[in-house]
């Protein structure tokens, strides 16, 4: 099954 | 002083609708160079990346940086009280708690004036980088709202795969599936029309349809819309706003468990 991925696994915070 | 004016203020009641169902409040980011705007959903699944040149505005004023904190709800009862060929004016005084909104009608015979309270938002401004993609599809708009919306009669989740063969978006649920080709387009009589899909790597997606459906509400802004992808990164829809801005949509993708 796929699951959701959050944004902020992918871009940092600043 | 903070003041833009919007000569086509329907331009800035589309903005509105197209994000009112992902984001309740924004802070608008104000500098010399233009107004920019960035939220994230409550789930931090997707973002929303508005820029605004200053050349779009006439006048454009801005003093020194402003962050103008707004209630979407508030925005958009606002807004909807302008008539589509008003243009919109908007003020902030510096030190005030108030930003305020005027609307003209062409002939000048009608002005309207609104104030709304600013608000302090607490925002996570997330840095995103320069990413080359995969693969970069420019299409009709309104045909990616179609394919979304039929999608979703299906199932959850949208696969959306790129190879030399064109670009592929698929669903499946307990009723069944189905598929939908699209190729580059070869003789079209309007640029709008056409489909065009530049490909470095293949690629294959997979996003959760509810979100993308959200981004379609920003179809009335452009008749054409981006999509960027790359392996494994979130997707990045674009719909361009005239000749002077864009609504970006990012949207963290599904991933193998």
């Amino acid at each position: 099954d796929n699951s959701q991925t959050q944004l902020t696994h992918f871009f940092s915070k600043k | 002083m903070f003041e833009a004016r919007l000569i086509q203020g329907s331009v800035l009641k589309k903005m509105i609708d197209a994000i009112k169902d992902i984001v309740t409040d924004i802070n608008l980011d104000c500098s010399s160079t233009g107004i920019s705007v960035q939220a994230m959903d409550s789930g931090h699944v997707c973002l929303v990346l508005i820029e605004l040149g200053s050349d779009g505005f006439e006048p454009y004023r801005c003093d020194r940086n402003i962050t103008l904190g707004l209630g979407l709800k508030a925005l958009s009862v606002v807004v909807r009280c302008a008539n589509n060929d008003d243009s919109i004016t908007i003020k902030a005084q510096e030190g005030t708690d108030n930003i305020n909104f005027v609307f003209e009608s062409p002939n000048g015979e009608k002005t309207s004036q609104f104030e709304i309270k600013l608000m302090d938002i607490d925002s996570e401004h997330l840095g995103i980088p320069d990413t080359e993609y995969d693969s970069v599809v420019k299409m009709p708009s309104h045909e990616f709202q179609r394919i979304c919306r039929d999608m979703s009669q299906l199932g959850d989740s949208i696969v959306v795969a790129c190879t030399k063969d064109g670009i592929q978006f698929s669903a499946s649920g307990d009723m069944g599936s189905g598929k939908i080709n699209l190729r580059q387009s070869s003789l079209v009589d309007k640029e709008e029309d056409q489909i065009n899909i530049e490909l470095n790597d293949p690629v294959h997606l997979t996003f959760a349809l509810r979100y993308l459906n959200y981004f379609t509400k920003a179809t009335p802004l452009s008749p054409t819309v981006t999509l960027s992808l790359k392996a494994e990164s979130p997707l990045c829809v674009t719909y361009p706003i005239g000749d002077f801005g864009s609504m970006k949509f990012f949207l963290a993708p599904k991933i193998d468990d």
